[in-house]
């Protein structure tokens, strides 16, 4: 599965819709301090599942544009992730934050967390894996890890 | 279960060397990862050690700030060939790297091309100069931060 | 005792805005420090806030990594202020640092140089090539890791 | 008072003598990853009277060339720095590991641990008020101490 956009709506510092993409096998992300580079990384993180206490937030509903001032636009925020599979088929899911809930869809049908969650390691995405995704000042830790914590991650993975 | 974890573990260890020295482009570089306890790995815990170039064995945390980020991707990478997930995204992963170590990691990424997707988020020209096409983020003055995109594809230009 | 700690804690707290603003080039950046306890601050904890150039106020939890470390220098140097150690000595600071924001960060360093001598350790050119003299460090191939030194003063060269 | 020179003898990557200086108002240490320049850090940081467990090691005795691989170089390692008082006369603080003890010198003659770091706060030195030596990813952890840590880090430099 190849990765080809992301559409953030509402999204920490996205206002409205935007669409990142088409992405290549060797992508960059550049700019400013400031400026949202790792807010895009955490609405990639939220649409793969990843837990709000990783996405530098206390409650889901301080991703929504303007929470950061207490002025959110609008009860909703969305993140959609299109996948390209191996028969070239198009794939989409959708993670969105609806007041203090997450909702889940795949293809645009709503669907559980636990089935969006499988529907995902079958393309090889487990985020408790900890095996793709490395924020800002963590990488060096990766390599840190006291041997238990190891083993707990090649358990995750196996 | 177990077998899945030792199937697992000695696929990763077995690869780690060889990308451990393609990363740092050279064949001196040693990386190795031991269980406490052979028999049933599953139960201790697992050493990863590495041996930078042109260095002699020693622990971990001798090792400075951009061995230390170089043998963490090397894990990454590692574990990647095992359970590989469809993409990587990797932030400021070369606030600590020379010049010389951004240019092998990102000619490792790119020799990968063909079966590893990879986004980075980058300060470095060094490094976002590498790759096949720009994210641009920039912000536009408003009460909160708003960030504005702009996507541009490298592949046209020549070096 | 007590008259010390609030000696101290009123000359920091009066600097660090002007000092943060002086670092961001910008009159929009504002930094505070509040105690919890205003009638005796030596008793409970004591706030710091900062809003970034163009932004509103917000948890500094909320700011990104480049926005932290000018943060920490404005704090820095605020305490610097009230006690002032002969020399500061910063490895890497620079590492979350977008050049525009090195450049503010080198030319305030640059501007104290009357009153504060600074060493820095740096990858970046648009950092250490702002600097009076350079220290190369390079390693020589051996058993163990063996440095060597070499002095370059830049005071001789134009920009 | 303006520091001019460090000399280092057998200090981690550094074998023999070497002097660093003249030091100017605004100086850059530069080389590539891995070549010395934290273990130059390190060693400033232990003239001015830094404890063990923030140079990177578990032990005195490590911090003498050649620890890193079990062939210690000496039994001794030590770190002189030569300061320009305002009445432009030199003063040198030095301090080494003899064995697994540390050893304190002002302008050649032994004192001991008190009087020197006395005579270093006189200069306005003090590695426990934090406020001068920055180490390697740790400045981002400056503005984000808690309210308490705050008030602890004003009660020592008061
Ligand atoms: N819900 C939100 N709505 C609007 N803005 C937000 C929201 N949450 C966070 N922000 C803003 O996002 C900014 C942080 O952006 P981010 O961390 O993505 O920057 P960055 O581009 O990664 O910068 P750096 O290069 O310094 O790491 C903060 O200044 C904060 O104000
Ligand atoms: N006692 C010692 N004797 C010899 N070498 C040592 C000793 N202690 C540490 N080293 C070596 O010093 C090296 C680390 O150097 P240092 O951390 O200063 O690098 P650096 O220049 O800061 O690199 P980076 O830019 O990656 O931060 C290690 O590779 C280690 O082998
Ligand atoms: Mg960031
Ligand atoms: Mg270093």
């Amino acid at each position: 599965a190849f990765l080809k956009y992301i559409d953030m709506e509402n999204f920490k510092s996205y206002r409205g819709h935007h669409r990142i993409g088409p992405l290549k096998s060797f992508t960059a992300v550049v700019g400013p301090n400031g400026s949202g580079k790792s807010n895009f990384m955490d609405a990639v993180s939220f649409v793969m599942g990843e837990k709000t206490s990783l996405l530098r937030v206390k409650r889901l509903s301080d991703l929504i544009h303007g929470a950061s001032i207490n002025k959110p636009v609008s009860r909703n925020a969305s993140v959609t992730a299109t996948f390209i599979l191996e028969d070239m088929t198009e794939k989409q899911f959708q993670r969105s934050v609806v007041g203090q809930s997450s909702e889940h869809r795949i293809d645009g049908q709503s669907v559980s967390i636990s089935n969006y969650l499988a529907e995902l390691e079958k393309l090889g995405i487990n985020v408790k894996a900890k095996n793709f995704l490395v924020f800002q000042g963590a990488v060096e830790s990766i390599a840190m890890k006291n041997p238990k914590e190891r083993t707990a991650l090649f358990e995750e993975i196996s | 279960r177990h077998d899945k974890f030792i199937d697992c573990f000695e696929h990763v260890a077995n690869e780690i060397d060889a990308i451990y020295k393609a990363l740092a482009m050279n064949q001196s570089a040693q990386a190795f990862l031991g269980p406490e306890n052979p028999e049933e790995p599953y139960l201790d815990g697992i050493n990863y050690n590495c041996v930078a170039p042109g260095k002699r064995f020693q622990p971990m945390s001798n090792l400075s700030g951009g061995e230390k980020t170089v043998a963490a991707l090397a894990l990454l990478f590692a574990i990647h060939s095992y359970q590989p997930a469809p993409f990587f995204l990797l932030d400021e992963i070369d606030a600590a790297l020379d010049n010389t170590n951004i240019g092998k990691v990102a000619s490792y990424i790119r020799s990968k091309r063909g079966s590893l997707q990879t986004i980075v988020i980058s300060l470095k020209e060094e490094f976002y100069g590498c790759s096949d096409a720009l994210v641009g983020i920039c912000s536009e003055p408003a009460d909160c931060l708003v960030s504005d995109v702009i996507t541009l594809s490298l592949e046209d230009y020549d070096d």
